[in-house]
C-alpha cells in the first residue's frame, strides 16, 4: 500500500542545513500495524508528515496504493489526504475557534455526507474517547490529555484507510492510553492500516512490527533477529 | 514552604460549570520532590497553575514561604513568580518569534544580571538538555521532544527555589526522559523544591512522595500505607 524509495528531507535555515531524513526506503502493506520508534529529533514526525502528504520530500519517490504521489499538485494532494488519511498530530493542531464537536466533524465535510450522518458519526467518535460531555467546549478549555483525545477522535471519525498517529498517548494516563491503543487495535482488526510513532515501549509492542529510526535513517529490521 | 488550604477552582462556560479543583489542601516542605499523578482531566495542570501563580483560585488560601499570595495584585504576582518559580508547561508555551536561546534567556531578564553571565547560563542550560547545536533555531523548526527540552532548560536556567514541571517527559524517548529526570534529581539534591505532574509510573517513582488527584480532589495519602 505504501512504498517509500530513497526519501530525502532536508530543511535549510539561513546557514544551517538539517538532513531530517537521509535516504529512507520502506514498504508498508495494507492492514499492517506498524510502530515507529527512535530518539527525540531522529526524524519520526518528519517521516509521518511525508507519509501523510503533509510535507513534500526533497528527494525520492512515494507510491500510495500504486499511485506516484511524490509530485501531485497541491490541490490534488489535499483531496487525497482528506479522503484516505486520518492524522493525529504530535501537537494536536486543533482549531481554537471551533468547538470540540466542530473540530471532529471537519474531515467529514470533505465528503458528500448528509448532516444527520455526520452528527451521528461525531457523537460515536466522542463516545469512543469518552468526551461526550465536552462536545461544546473550545480546545483551550480542555486539559492536555483531553485535547489529545479530541485529536484522536478527529483522525478516526472518517473511517480512513490509513491512520497516522504521532505519539497519540504521550499526554495520557495509563487507563486512557490503553483505551486509545484498544481503539487502534480494533480498527486495525477491521482492516485499517496504522502507522504510529510512540516513545512507549509497551505501546510499541502492541503493534505488529517496529520500525526504528536513528539520525534520519531506518535501522535495518533484521538486526533485531540476533 | 507551600501551604494550600481549601483551594477551589471553578471554570464557567456559558451554561456549563466545571469544578476543576474542589477543596484541595496540602503542604509541601522546602526541598521536597513531589510527583502529582491522576487520570486525564482530573485537575493536575490546574493545581500546578495555582501553585505557580499562573492562575488564581476561585476560593481558598495559598501561602508561599509564609506569605499569603492568594490575593496579591497582578504586578506583584508576576514579579514573585518570575523570581522564584521555574515552570515547564504541558504545551511548552515557547515564544515562536524568539530563537531557542532567546526563549531560555527570558527568565534571566527579570534580574539585574550582566549580559555575559546571562549568556553563559543559557549555554549551560542548553548543554544540560543537549541542544547546543539548536541555539539559533526557532521553536517551529524543532521536533516535539526538542521543544519540550527547551521548555525544561528555560525552567531551570534561573536556578529557581521551586520548579513546577507539567509532564516534562511526555514527548521524550526513554534516554532523553531519564536525562531530564536526572537533572531534576540533581537540582533537588542541591535544595530545589520540585513538584512534577507525570503520567509515567517509573518517573513518578523517582520522586520522594506521590500526591494522587482524582476529580479535582487530593486522595488522602495514608491510603497507600495499607
Ligand atoms: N478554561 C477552562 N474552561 C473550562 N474548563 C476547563 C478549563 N481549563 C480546564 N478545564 C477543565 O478542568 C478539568 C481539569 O483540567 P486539567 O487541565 O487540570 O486536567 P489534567 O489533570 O492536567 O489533565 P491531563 O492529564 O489530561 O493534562 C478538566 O476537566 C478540563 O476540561
Ligand atoms: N522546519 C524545520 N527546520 C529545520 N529543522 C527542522 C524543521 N523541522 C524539523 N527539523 C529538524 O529535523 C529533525 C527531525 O525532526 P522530527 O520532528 O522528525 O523529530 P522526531 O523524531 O519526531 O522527534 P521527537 O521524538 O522529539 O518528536 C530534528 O533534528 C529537527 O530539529
Ligand atoms: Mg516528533
Ligand atoms: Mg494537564
Amino acid at each position: 500500500m505504501i512504498k517509500l524509495s530513497n526519501i530525502e528531507k532536508t530543511y535549510r535555515t539561513d546557514d544551517i542545513e538539517t538532513r531530517a531524513l537521509g535516504g529512507v526506503s520502506l514498504t508498508i502493506g495494507e492492514g499492517e500495524f506498524v510502530a515507529i520508534m527512535g530518539p527525540s529529533g531522529c526524524g519520526k514526525s518528519t517521516l509521518l508528515n511525508v507519509l501523510g502528504l503533509v510535507d513534500r520530500p526533497t528527494g525520492g519517490r512515494y507510491e500510495f496504493a500504486g499511485e506516484d504521489v511524490s509530485n501531485l499538485p497541491e490541490r490534488q494532494l489535499v483531496q487525497f489526504r482528506k479522503r484516505h488519511i486520518g492524522f493525529v498530530f504530535q501537537s494536536f493542531n486543533l482549531i481554537g475557534d471551533l468547538s470540540v464537536e466542530e473540530n471532529i466533524e471537519l474531515p467529514l465535510l470533505y465528503r458528500a455526507m448528509p448532516k444527520a450522518e455526520r452528527k451521528s458519526r461525531v457523537r460515536e467518535a466522542l463516545e469512543l474517547v469518552g468526551l461526550q460531555h465536552r462536545a461544546r467546549h473550545k480546545p483551550s478549555q480542555l486539559s492536555g490529555g483531553q485535547q489529545q483525545r479530541v485529536a484522536v477522535a478527529r483522525a478516526v471519525v472518517g473511517d480512513p484507510k490509513l491512520i497516522l498517529a504521532d505519539e497519540p498517548t504521550g499526554n495520557l494516563d495509563s487507563k486512557n492510553g490503553e483505551e486509545v491503543m484498544e481503539m487502534l487495535t480494533t480498527l486495525n482488526e477491521q482492516g485499517t492500516t496504522i502507522v504510529m510513532v510512540t516513545h512507549s515501549p509497551s505501546h510499541g509492542a502492541q503493534a505488529k512490527r517496529i520500525i526504528t529510526v536513528l539520525d534520519g535513517q531506518v535501522v535495518p529490521e533484521k538486526e533485531f533477529a540476533l
